[in-house]
C-alpha cells in the first residue's frame, strides 16, 4: 500500500 | 480523480460494490469516469491491483490485473493504448487499455508519468505466494511446512504455488499419520 501511494504521489499533476 | 484519504466514501463504496471487492477493501486511487459522479464507471487502484469498469447501454465491461502478475506496462502510440504485460511467453494474456479508459482526459505529455508510476509499482511488488513457496522448500520442520502450506492455500488460492502446497500438506499428514486431515 505504501509503495503504491508513494509512487502515485510522485506525479500529483496526473494522479492527485 | 481522487487519491487515498481524499476519496469520497460514496464513490469508494460504489466502486467496491461494482467490482465485488471485499467490503473492507481500501481504494488507493479512483478515477470516476461517469458524468454524474456515481463512480460506477471507474478505474481504480488498490493494494491488490488495477480494476476497470465501463458500462454502455446496459453492457458491462470489466478488466483487472493484480500487481503480482503485472510485469510491466508500455504505451502504444498508434493505438493510443496502454499495453499491460503479464506474460512474456503468452501474448494473448496481455491486455490493452486505451489511454482514455485508464484516466479520463489524460493528455499525451503525462503518459510517461503514468508508465513510470505503474512500472515502478509492478517492479517493487513481488509474488508473495512464490516467496512462501521458497520458504516451504527451505523448511525442514514438518509443522512449519504445514503452516506455510495452509497460508499459501488460504491466502493465495489462485496462485501457481497452490499445487505444491497441497502436495506438501498431504505428504506431511501422511508422515504424521494424521488420517483425518489427510482426508
Amino acid at each position: 500500500k505504501d509503495i503504491i501511494i508513494k509512487e502515485l504521489r510522485k506525479y500529483p499533476q496526473v494522479f492527485d | 480523480v481522487y487519491i487515498s484519504k481524499n476519496i469520497p466514501s460514496k464513490k469508494e463504496h460504489a466502486a467496491i460494490k461494482v467490482h465485488e471487492l471485499p467490503i473492507k477493501s481500501e481504494i488507493l486511487w479512483l478515477c470516476d469516469r461517469t458524468f454524474w459522479g456515481s463512480a460506477e464507471d471507474n478505474t481504480i487502484i488498490t493494494d491488490v491491483g488495477i480494476f476497470y469498469h465501463e458500462s454502455t447501454f446496459g453492457d458491462s465491461f470489466y478488466w483487472s490485473i493484480t500487481w503480482e502478475k503485472l510485469k510491466r506496462v508500455e504505451f502504444i502510440e498508434g493505438r493510443d493504448s496502454f499495453y499491460f504485460i503479464y506474460s512474456e511467453e503468452d501474448e494473448d494474456q496481455n491486455a490493452l487499455l486505451s489511454r482514455d479508459s485508464f484516466l479520463l482526459n489524460l493528455s499525451l505529455e503525462f503518459v510517461p508519468h503514468v508508465l513510470s508510476a505503474l512500472n515502478s509499482i509492478a517492479s517493487q511488488i513481488v509474488d508473495k505466494a512464490e516467496i512462501l513457496l521458497d520458504q516451504l522448500f527451505d523448511s525442514t520442520d514438518i509443522d512449519e511446512q504445514i503452516n506455510i502450506s495452509h497460508e499459501i492455500i488460504n491466502n493465495y488460492p489462485d496462485s501457481d504455488s497452490v499445487y505444491m502446497a497441497h502436495l506438501t500438506l498431504c505428504y506431511n499428514y501422511r508422515i504424521k499419520e494424521d488420517w483425518n486431515n489427510l482426508l
